[in-house]
């Protein structure tokens, strides 16, 4: 599904340039559910802009689904991130100016799904979350918690094959959070690779493998037995 | 320091109107650390928010260091804000075209601090949450975890009477989230007081008081001898 190549990741500001990711060399293969765990600030979000395509690597090489994207432009880059990833952002990126049932909807309106197919999935995808009381609502009506959950119903209402997710329970009390962590491991199950960043190292033993990141750089990968 | 007397607060939108509190009786007594746990959607920052004077209640009695402020205009609440409360919000609330230095400096503007002091004010509350070598950054260039410890900054850089956290360790690993409670609880046993909301039952029991909403209304609060 997707491989890096000593992928390398440099930010420059006026004052300073900082190194977010440096040679990391991973692989994750269809189906797998990996998470990500590491300190605030050692590259997890940045790991996982790049995977999803939402920003180019400085250098190094990225593969997905078997095309060499390191360089793809952006158009290139949107068109393979909207038939295949699903993102939860760590800030949730709602749009305030749309209902929760639009920001739901957007994934689908890329894919080009009719009218009364969105309906039925989005209402779908909000039920699942327990979020259909809020759907007419705009996001800043929402508590932080409530915002986390249209941001993963969104995530998964197109189905995608990729779901990346940068701490999809953060803001959630722990019988939310469980209830997120069973609706992807659901979703993994059924075929869906997931890519979860968290600092809860109990919701990261969901995946089957923890990658752990340091200063840029890949430390350590605990495996179970699974694949 | 805080009492109110059946607080209640009403969310009308177009659709439909939300209780998110009903009739809140609590007290908070000067130097206490109090923490506010619940379910998502529950009022916790509803409740944060009045308390706080950002926002007025519906119904109900607000007394803030013996004034009743409930029907305060936004003028003379947030004179009160700024002289008294520090806040940490759940989204942090950083302005995006400042710096770091400039978005903790701010509530030392409002308090008519000098140059001289305000910058050495600025670095230490920066260097107390590790965070000195971004300081020329911009909220968009930080990690999520950097964002929230900028935030705490700018709530505890005036030193301020009572101290307003919103989930201030969701986005922190443990070890940073361990820092951010032994910073709070340093300044309460100096004598801050601070209302916490958090969903992490390890740092509610900092408090020497638990408050549980449900719902809009408190159902059960947890007594430690301290107070
Ligand atoms: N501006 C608003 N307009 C309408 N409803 C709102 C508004 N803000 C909050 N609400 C509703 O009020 C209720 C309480 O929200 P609040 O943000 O206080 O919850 P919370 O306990 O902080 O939850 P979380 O743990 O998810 O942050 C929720 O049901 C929410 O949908
Ligand atoms: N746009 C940017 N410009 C400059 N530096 C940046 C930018 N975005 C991130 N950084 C820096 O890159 C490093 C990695 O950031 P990243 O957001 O990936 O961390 P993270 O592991 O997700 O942390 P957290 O757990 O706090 O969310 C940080 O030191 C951060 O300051
Ligand atoms: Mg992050
Ligand atoms: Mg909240």
């Amino acid at each position: 599904m997707i491989r890096t190549a000593n992928l390398r990741k440099i930010y420059t500001t006026d004052e300073v340039e900082t190194t977010a990711l440096n040679n990391v060399n991973i692989e994750i293969k269809q189906g797998e559910f990996v998470s990500i765990m590491g300190p605030s600030g050692c590259g997890k979000s940045t790991l996982l802009n790049i995977l999803g395509l939402l920003d180019n690597p400085s250098d190094g090489e990225l593969f997905f689904l078997d095309n060499e994207v390191a360089k793809y432009s952006e158009r290139q880059r949107a068109l393979l991130r909207k038939e295949n990833i699903g993102f939860v952002f760590q800030s949730f990126n709602l749009i305030d100016e749309l209902t929760v049932t639009e920001n739901v909807e957007l994934p689908l309106l890329y894919l080009g799904v009719n009218t009364a197919d969105r309906k039925k999935k989005v209402t779908e995808a909000l039920e699942r979350m327990e979020i259909m009381h809020r759907a007419n609502h705009f996001p800043q009506q929402l508590s932080g918690g409530q915002q986390q959950r249209v941001a993963v119903s969104r995530a998964i209402v197109g189905n995608p094959k990729l779901i990346l997710a940068d701490e999809p329970t953060g803001n959630l009390d722990s019988a939310r959070g469980d209830e997120v962590m069973s609706i992807l491991t659901g979703l993994n199950e059924a075929g869906t690779t997931i890519v979860m960043v968290t600092h809860s190292p109990t919701y990261a033993e969901y995946g089957n493998r923890i990658i752990h990141l340091f200063d840029g750089h890949v430390v350590t990968e605990n495996y179970k037995e699974k694949f």
